[in-house]
């Protein structure tokens, strides 16, 4: 408000300073008259994404399958710049707000996103920013864990898109139905995930008796860790009873991510991509969606053997912050001129047993811009 | 944001017949609403 009075004030001084005849009132109604605009077309987005959604959730309820159709829109987002975007919008949601306003900032927020703000752990005011919101902890007991240890539970609170079993050669996910990615290629080159070639097939039909636990925790990281070697991804097929689940967040959900299982995380990877949005226009239209954009790549080793939890960034929520390694910065400025580069890759305690989580232990959290 | 989770399933029925697959069965559907802490599938013991 202060800000729109000292532009009006400015406006008429200067009309005064001129000797300006003209009306300084057509003057006063610029500023607002654009904020007018620029909220109603907000509006009209919000509207228009509302459709879309609904229009989305009736056809996947008569059981109609989305096709990958690349379009001009796709094509434009490549040439905006959604990093700076994404962390202009990260400062502009780390504004400290009013505590007066804070309420009514997140009810607006919870409203338009279909949050429940009943589960928040913290009163409204006491979260400062809309980041700080966004990141919010939830009240004891809100997300119970299963106790039953012969399941593996969600990490997210999220739609399902895709799940199933990994199966024939190259490892795929489809993205949508006409397009799929390869999970090396999401995991890393140097992923610890066990693929089987055709020399190991038979390496391993003589190795049957041998305790599969054992190899696990033996041969796939430490081949892998102590000379990693790209794999022929194309003649490789994943070892029997590999499994991958797909699970989007929208920006209502609680955004933070959750162990699965008790598991030991040997190694994280971060790949400094893109930031396209994620959303389920974008997985239709954008090729290589998940694998483009910048992600976190935890690997490690469970009672089943190998696990991996790739956590995708998008254009605003584009930073993930890891509780096991705090220092991770995600989201900067472009270092790295081409995208192929390899990621940067750490491992935890090369000799030890990484870092122990627990089911249901908080393992990181996605952030606003 | 999106969440990709691979992993294996216990697969230790697989040392005796290498033919069969892995007794891990998910409890999920597509366009399921899932939340921290549901299991998303289960195996036998």
């Amino acid at each position: 408000t202060s800000l729109l009075k000292r532009v009006q004030t400015a406006s008429q001084v200067r009309a005064s300073f001129n000797g300006s005849s003209g009306n300084p009132r057509g003057n006063i109604f610029l500023v607002p008259g654009a904020t007018v605009a620029t909220l109603l077309m907000l509006g009209a987005l919000h509207a228009r994404r509302l459709y879309d959604d609904k229009k989305v959730e009736e056809a996947r309820e008569k059981g109609i399958e989305f096709e990958f159709q690349p379009d001009h829109k796709a094509s434009f987002l490549r040439m905006l710049p959604l990093r700076s975007i994404s962390r202009l919008f990260g400062s502009l949601t780390s504004v400290e707000l009013p505590v007066w306003m804070r309420p009514h900032v997140y009810r607006a927020w919870a409203r338009a996103f279909h949050s429940n703000l009943e589960e928040v752990a913290l009163p409204l005011e006491n979260y400062a920013s809309l980041r700080e919101f966004f990141v919010r902890t939830l009240k004891e007991g809100s997300r119970p864990i299963d106790p039953d240890p012969h399941c593996l539970v969600s990490p997210v609170d999220g739609t399902v898109l895709r799940f199933g079993e990994l199966k024939g050669s190259g490892t795929m996910i489809e993205q949508v139905k006409g397009f799929s990615y390869s999970v090396s290629s999401l995991l890393g080159a140097s992923s610890l995930l066990p693929v089987i070639t055709e020399g190991d097939m038979h390496k391993e039909s003589s190795e049957q008796q041998g305790n599969l636990k054992e190899k696990n925790k033996k041969s796939w990281w430490r081949f892998s860790l102590a000379s990693p070697k790209i794999r022929d991804t194309v003649s490789a097929c994943p070892a029997k009873g590999l499994y991958y689940c797909v699970i989007y967040l929208s920006p209502g959900d609680y955004h933070l991510i959750h162990s699965p299982a008790d598991w030991n995380v040997l190694v994280r990877r971060h790949f400094s991509g893109h930031l396209f949005p994620v959303n389920e226009r974008a997985t239709r239209t954008i090729r290589n969606l998940y694998v483009q954009n910048e992600r976190v790549v935890l690997e490690g080793l469970w009672e089943g053997g190998f696990m991996a939890i790739a956590a995708i960034g998008a254009t605003n929520i584009g930073s993930i912050k890891l509780f096991i390694e705090p220092e991770l910065q995600t989201n900067q400025r472009r270092q790295k001129i081409l995208n192929s580069e390899p990621p940067d890759e750490r491992v935890y305690e090369l000799e030890g047993v990484g870092k122990t989580l627990k089911k249901g232990a908080e393992v990181a959290a996605f952030n606003l811009g | 944001s999106t969440v990709v989770l691979v992993f294996q399933a216990p697969t230790l029925k697989m040392l005796q017949n290498r033919d069969s697959s892995s007794e891990f069965r998910f409890s999920i559907r597509r366009g399921d609403r899932v939340r921290v802490g549901e299991a998303l599938g289960r195996w036998h013991d």
